[in-house]
């Protein structure tokens, strides 16, 4: 299992549909600073189900989508894709339970016209729920919230926070 | 739910001393529960020795790239407890000095054959060992796009370029 | 009291705007007092629209390299109202691409003719740009020194010299 | 006036006698990670009169003494002295308030035989105390606790702090 592509549309500081195709092995992402590389990391996140809004660094849902930049309008919509390889392993058996060769995971957030936020999930294409989404990925280990996503910054949050802090961290992977 | 968070920590603690070992080229390293009687009283403390220095000294006076090789071996202990299909590592090299981004950019090649690895970094050293690249960019309007027909020399040449172009222009 | 710090406020926030036009090639900022008619009541925020991007994004929005150009904005804000003899930063380029890392390197080299700047740092295109070099180093058995005889070539070399010895012992 | 050399005697991890030489203009100081760079950021501090032991990163100022490294014996005692330029400007006043060319502040740390530290400054050779450095240095604007001096991780601290933290620091500069 691996994850072959991340499909955003109006996301953050992308506009319109952007696919960004990943490989098997070790990628390195790098671009000049504010360019989007923590707005990728930030999309993942938003799939898999982030435990705080401060991991994708925006205080409400809504300013997830893309803002306008310079000269656009802004987009009332975004929706985010992650597709991951499930090939059958030798004994039948894949990754994710679900019986087909990619899965695709997608969240969508619209602007309603009194101003909220609805949010829609869906699962190859079939409407499904973070709560479904959260049983899939975690049994797979694939979760938003262990250390196999290390968000900027984190790092040196590790060494510096108190020793509380970090034995509650081993209690969450616990 | 202590007997779980003791055994998690034993494991843990293990996989802790091996990368530390391998990350500082031969360092002493070790997780410490100050209340072990009653671990949710206390807290949990990374002691580290980095190859040739003293043993007594503290984890709040190494230098920052060392209390941050000591992050790193932390998350490396806790993937290996737990090991996930696919790592997102964002910028974890920055305050590094070539020697270490290399360590850790080797360690992540490596791993790299059992899991998929992707890291966002600015470093030339993790750069050069990367298997693929990706470019991310924004052309001044605020819209961020993927740089097509991206590779390693373009990789490279994005980081150096921009100080070329630069001396150039002024 | 309250008098001192709008008027400190006022002329700090004159050279944040012209500082931080000058960081980001054409951006703008401003610093916002929330609560002006009782400021001690109220938090001090830092507004930045850097170049090309919409004016709605707020500061943590924006990117990492992008808060601490907005910092070290303010930092040259403030130093601008007190000027000192003699400043010293310890890697404040860590997060920084090359060309924002050298935007701060021809700042501190500008500001160097009517003050002192000792800057810590280990990106090639800061060590380009100073006028004097110091290396410090240890060997191994935990005692820092001085490395004689240093200067640029020398110093861009430790950080490359790395790699390439690096490379050969692999 | 400017900052012509530091001279450390067993400060934190630099052994016996070791003078660093400061030239005008701008230096860069480079060299591996752990190897002391920061180090010699503390002994200034060290000296002008530092707000919190959080600066120097020490707990107790027992831990600035040298600690042995690996193979050597922990030292009972270290000192650090800050040589400043001091000329006469063409109106006959100086900067630093002292009738010299060259003003070398002391400050030396010794553990007494109970363990506990004693602390001495020198003014120029001559006994003197943190008030009078303090009275000093700030009026020729080189203190330790503005922003001439912006130690490893503030940039980073100041873009995240909270808004009321951030106001505080413009109150100090006030
Ligand atoms: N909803 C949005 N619409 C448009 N742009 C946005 C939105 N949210 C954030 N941004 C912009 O995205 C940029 C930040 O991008 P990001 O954090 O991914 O940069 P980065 O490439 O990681 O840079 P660095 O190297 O500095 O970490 C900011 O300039 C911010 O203004
Ligand atoms: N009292 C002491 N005696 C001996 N060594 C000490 C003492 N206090 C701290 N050290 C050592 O000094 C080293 C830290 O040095 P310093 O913070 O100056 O590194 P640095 O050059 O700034 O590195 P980086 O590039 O990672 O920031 C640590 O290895 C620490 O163990
Ligand atoms: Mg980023
Ligand atoms: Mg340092």
């Amino acid at each position: 299992m691996y994850l072959k592509r991340l499909e955003m549309e109006n996301f953050k500081s992308f506009k319109g549909e952007v696919v960004v195709p990943y490989e098997r092995g070790f990628t390195a992402i790098t671009g000049p600073n504010g360019s989007g590389k923590s707005n990728c990391g930030d999309a993942i996140q938003f799939v898999l189900g982030y435990k705080s809004a401060k991991d994708v660094r925006a205080s409400n849902v809504l300013d997830l989508l893309f803002n306008g930049g310079k000269n656009n309008k802004p987009a009332k919509y975004c929706k985010v894709t992650l597709v991951f390889d499930n090939p059958e392993d030798p004994d039948g058996s894949r990754r994710l339970k679900i019986d087909a060769d990619e899965v695709h995971f997608t969240r969508a957030v619209r602007k309603t016209r009194s101003g909220s936020a609805s949010s829609n999930y869906y699962l190859n294409g079939e409407p499904s729920s973070q709560r479904q989404f959260k049983l899939l990925l975690s049994s797979a280990n694939a979760r938003a919230d262990g250390y196999n996503i290390v968000l900027q910054g984190m790092v040196t949050e590790l060494a510096t926070m108190t020793g509380i802090s970090r034995r509650k961290v081993l209690e969450e992977v616990a | 739910r202590k007997k779980r968070l003791l055994t998690v920590f034993k494991e843990v603690n293990k996989n802790f001393k091996n990368v530390y070992r391998l990350l500082s080229d031969g360092g002493r390293g070790e997780l410490k529960l100050e209340n072990l009687d009653n671990p949710f009283k206390g807290g949990l403390e990374m002691w580290c020795q980095p190859k040739g220095k003293s043993s007594r000294a503290k984890l709040n006076g190494l230098s920052g790239g060392e209390k941050s090789m000591a992050a790193l071996s932390l998350i490396f202990a806790i993937q290996d407890h737990d090991p996930s299909p696919f790592y997102y590592f964002d910028e974890v090299d920055q305050n590094l000095d070539a020697f270490n981004a290399e360590r850790i950019a080797r360690l992540c090649k490596a791993r790299a054959n059992s899991a998929q690895f992707l890291m966002v970094t600015l470093r030339k050293v993790s750069l050069e060992l990367a298997d693929h690249h990706i470019g991310i960019t924004h052309a001044g309007d605020g819209c961020s796009r993927r740089i097509a027909d991206f590779n390693r020399e373009r990789a490279i040449e994005l980081g150096e370029k921009e100080e070329e172009h630069r001396k150039k222009a002024l």
